[in-house]
């Protein structure tokens, strides 16, 4: 049971632009 | 085989054959006959000339050929030199002069170490030695004063009037003599690049030649023979001297030295300092162990004596993303791939920790471990751990399940 890897585009980066990583 | 190897093939100290360093070289003579001619000496004529080169040229057994000097009036004294350039640095044992005229009465021996530049006196030889040279005859030298010119009252008589010789040994009397390896100052004594001798002061006698009479009185020196006795200097790392592409006298360096006299080590060679060669140790240049990633690297004393005298050689640029004095490990953000051996360009992995999982770049140089915010885990920290779910935050990417 291995988790899915971790979704780019769920996240809300509205607060976070400038963590945000060049998907 | 190798010299300068053994039979196992390890470094030994080696050095070149001995020789007469002058055989063939030119030398200046500040006077010499012939210009312009008289009767028995003729520069343009090849039967009644005395060159030079006939200093040392090969002398067969009963033809001695004989440079010889000018003929001056019978009281002067008249200072004739002849320089002779060695080419490269020689580690001189001896040098000897056979006359064809009477031995002068005063003779200075010189030596350069720097091609001529500088001067020092090797050896006097003189009946009047204080009043010719201002010291004292039949000095002994100590440690002290091992690199001392002496000034001796023998060698200078006036006969035999022909084929008379002086021969000055460089090491003789010399207290490190037997100890050499360990006598940097006499190893010093014996290096020379250039060898020049003064004729100071013919003995007062007419010449018997016949030219006296029609010439009028007068005398000459003349020599046939002009040695140089040693040992092509490399510091113990050649067995033998060649020429390079300018002709000029080079040693064939081994045991990773280069340089004229092998002196100094090759690139990449600088885990221990440049040493010269001892009877009991070849102090071969090391290379320094960068493990394949990097091409340069310095010597550091300072490491060097920490590691008890073994090694001091820093990396420099170490490549393929590895780091250290040498590039032994990963550098920061890279990791350690154990299944490759050090030296593989691609031992040094990426830790490529996740932009919003991980909590920083920079992962375990062994494991690769980056390190995850809570509720995230793998390698990389990419996914979420069991009883954990994908947020909305990137500050928190994984949350728990209520």
């Amino acid at each position: 049971d291995v988790m899915p890897t971790l979704d780019m585009t769920l996240f809300d980066w509205t607060d976070y632009e400038d963590m945000k990583p060049e998907i | 085989p190798d010299p300068c190897y053994d039979e196992h093939g390890l470094p030994r100290r080696c050095v070149p054959e001995f020789v007469n360093a002058a055989f063939n070289k030119e030398v200046q003579a500040s006077s010499t006959c012939g210009r312009p001619a008289t009767r028995h000496c003729d520069a343009t004529d090849p039967r009644k000339s005395h060159p030079a080169s006939y200093l040392t040229d090969l002398n067969t057994a009963g033809n001695m050929t004989c440079w010889r000097s000018e003929t001056f009036p019978r009281h002067s004294s008249q200072n004739v030199s002849l320089t002779l350039s060695l080419g490269k640095k020689f580690e001189v044992t001896y040098v000897s002069l056979q006359f064809c005229s009477p031995r002068p009465e005063s003779v200075a021996i010189f030596k350069s170490m720097d091609y001529g530049k500088s001067w020092v006196p090797y050896q006097y030889y003189s009946s009047q030695c204080r009043k010719v040279y201002g010291r004292p005859s039949r000095a002994s030298v100590t440690k002290q004063n091992e690199q001392e010119a002496l000034c001796t009252d023998g060698q200078t008589e006036l006969y035999p009037l022909t084929g008379g010789l002086i021969a000055f040994s460089t090491l003789d009397g010399r207290p490190s003599a037997q100890d050499l390896d360990n006598s940097p100052v006499l190893q010093d004594w014996l290096t020379a690049t250039d060898i020049r001798v003064f004729f100071s002061r013919p003995h007062l006698l007419g010449n018997k030649d016949s030219e006296a009479s029609d010439e009028g009185p007068g005398f000459f020196y003349s020599v046939g023979e002009f040695q140089v006795g040693g040992r092509c200097k490399c510091n113990g790392h050649a067995s033998r001297c060649g020429k390079d592409k300018e002709g000029r006298l080079i040693c064939d360096c081994k045991h990773n030295t280069e340089g004229p006299e092998c002196d100094r080590c090759k690139p990449f060679h600088y885990d221990r300092p440049w040493q010269r060669a001892t009877a009991r140790e070849a102090n071969e240049c090391m290379a320094c162990t960068c493990n394949l990633h990097a091409r340069r690297c310095r010597f550091n004393m300072e490491l060097y004596k920490l590691s008890g005298r073994k090694s001091g050689g820093v990396c420099l640029n170490c490549r393929h993303n590895t780091a250290g004095r040498h590039c032994h490990y990963c550098k920061e953000g890279f990791y350690r791939d154990v299944s490759r051996a050090i030296t593989d360009r691609r031992v040094c992995k990426a830790c490529d920790c996740h932009p919003v999982g991980a909590a920083g770049k920079t992962c375990n140089q062994t494991t690769g471990q980056c390190p995850c915010k809570d509720g995230v885990t793998g390698l990389t920290c990419n996914r979420c751990a069991k009883g954990y779910q994908q947020s909305r935050s990137p500050i928190a990417p994984c949350i728990k399940i209520p």
